[in-house]
C-alpha cells in the first residue's frame, strides 16, 4: 500500500517557483492498476519519482505499507528501491556501455552478483519482450522501440511487487504495445501493483483505474470496470 | 526532391547481419507530407538519419535535387544539412548545459552567430510550442513533453525546406499533439516538405501520403487524400 498526504513537489529556481505536485493526497493499494493520465507538464513523472522513491517530497508524507520514506534509513530505502519497486523511465537511461543483458540485469548488481541463474532469468524476460536475439547488442545498435522494451525488461529483472512505468509504450508499434499490455495483464493477474503513465487513450483503457492530473493535483480518478 | 536508388544500410558486427534498410527506391518530392510507419525496428529512423545525411547508405545512391549526396564535400554537406533540414531527432539530443533558448539556437551555432534577430526568433518559436514561459531552464528542469518540444523548435530555427521528424509526438498529450501537428499544416501550407515518422494512426492520418516500412523494405504506399 502506497499513500500521499498532502504531498508536494516545489522546484525553486531564483525566484520562480514551479509547483509539480500541489498538496496531492491518494492512495495505491496493493493489486491495483493505475494508469495515470495528464496532458505534458501535469506532474505524472514527478509522482512516479516520488513513489520510487527516486525524488523527496518537499512536504507532506509518503507512506509505504503504513511506514513513513522520510524515516527509512538509506539501507532500508535502498532495499526498498532495489528489491520491490520496478521502475521504466521515460528516458530509459539504459547504460551505453553494456549490452541489452547486462543492462537488464543491472538492477541485480545493486542487490547481489547476478549468478547463473539470473542470466538464464534475464535472457528469458529479454526474450518475452521481443529481444532474445539482441542480448550482446549495446543501446546505440537499438532502434527506440528496441531501448524502451530493453527498460522494461529490466524494470522486471527483480520481479518487483511494484511496477511504476512512464510512457513505456510511446515508442512502440500498435503490436509491440499490445504485447508489453498483455504482459502486463499477465504480470498484475499474478499480484503486482502497476502505475502506468501514458498518453495513449487505448492503453490507459487497459487499467482498472485511471487517475488524471492537471497542474500537479488530481483532477479525478475513475474506474475503467468495476472491481 | 529527395530520392533513394536501391539504397540498403547494412550493419555488420562480426557475423551478424542486420539489414536496416534493404534495396529500398524511392522519391520524396518538394512540398509532399509524409507519414513513414512501421513496427519497431523495420527502418524508420535509418531511412531518416540516411534522408538527414547524418548516415551514409551501405549500397545505392541517395540524390538530392538531382545531385548524387555521396560526391558533395564536406562543405556542400554541411550547408545541405545544417541549412535545409530540420531534424527533429527520437531521442531529443538536447543539450543538457544550454537552456531552452540555447538549445534552439545550436542549429545556428554551426551557421553564424546568432545575433538579435535570431534571439527574437528563437523565442517566438519558443512561444508557438508553449514555451514561452521556460526559455531559461536546462532540458533536466523539463518535462519529457516539454524536452520534446524544444527538439521540434531547434528543428525549426533555420526555417528549413525539409523537415524529418522521428516520433516528434510521442511523448505528448492529445492537445499538444494537436497543437504541433496544426503548426506542421501551416508548415506545409507554406510550402515545406515533412517527413513524420509516428507510431499513432491519428497523427498518420494528418499527413497526405503514408509509406509502411517492414523489415527495411517498403511494405506499402497509400494516400491520405487525393491531392
Ligand atoms: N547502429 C546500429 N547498429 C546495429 N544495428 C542497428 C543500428 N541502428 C539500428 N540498428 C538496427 O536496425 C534495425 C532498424 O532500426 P531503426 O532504428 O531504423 O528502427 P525503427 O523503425 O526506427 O524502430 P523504432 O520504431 O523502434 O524506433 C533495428 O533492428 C535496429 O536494431
Ligand atoms: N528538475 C526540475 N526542475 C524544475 N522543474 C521541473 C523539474 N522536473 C520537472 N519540472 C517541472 O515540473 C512540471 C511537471 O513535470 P513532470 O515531468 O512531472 O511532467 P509530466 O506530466 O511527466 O509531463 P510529460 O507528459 O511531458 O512527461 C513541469 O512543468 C516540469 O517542467
Ligand atoms: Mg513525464
Ligand atoms: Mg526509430
Amino acid at each position: 500500500v502506497a499513500e500521499f498526504r498532502n504531498v508536494s513537489r516545489i522546484y525553486r529556481m531564483g525566484d520562480n517557483e514551479v509547483h509539480a505536485l500541489d498538496d496531492v493526497s491518494c492512495r495505491f493499494n496493493a493489486g491495483d492498476y493505475w494508469a495515470i493520465m495528464g496532458s505534458s507538464g501535469s506532474g505524472k513523472s514527478t509522482m512516479l519519482n516520488l513513489l520510487g522513491c527516486i525524488d523527496r517530497p518537499t512536504n507532506g508524507e509518503y507512506y509505504v505499507s503504513g511506514t513513513a520514506v522520510s524515516t527509512l534509513n538509506d539501507d532500508d530505502l535502498s532495499e526498498l528501491r532495489g528489491r520491490h519497486i520496478g521502475f521504466i523511465f521515460q528516458s530509459f537511461n539504459l547504460i551505453p556501455q553494456l549490452n541489452v543483458l547486462e543492462n537488464i540485469l543491472v538492477p541485480r548488481f545493486y542487490l547481489e552478483d547476478p549468478g547463473i541463474g539470473l542470466v538464464e532469468r534475464a535472457r528469458d524476460i529479454a526474450e518475452r519482450v521481443g529481444l532474445g536475439s539482441r542480448t550482446d547488442h549495446r543501446p546505440r545498435e537499438l532502434s527506440g522501440g528496441q531501448q524502451q522494451r530493453v527498460a522494461i525488461a529490466r524494470a522486471l529483472i527483480n520481479d518487483p511487487s511494484l511496477l511504476l512505468a512512464d510512457e513505456a509504450t510511446g515508442n512502440l508499434d500498435t503490436q509491440t504495445t499490445e504485447e508489453i499490455l498483455e504482459l502486463f495483464d499477465e504480470l498484475h493477474s499474478d499480484g503486482m501493483t502497476i502505475l502506468l503513465v501514458t498518453h495513449e487513450e487505448e492503453v490507459g483503457k487497459r487499467a482498472e483505474q485511471v487517475m488524471r492530473l492537471k497542474d500537479g493535483a488530481i483532477e479525478s480518478v475513475a474506474y475503467n470496470r468495476p472491481t
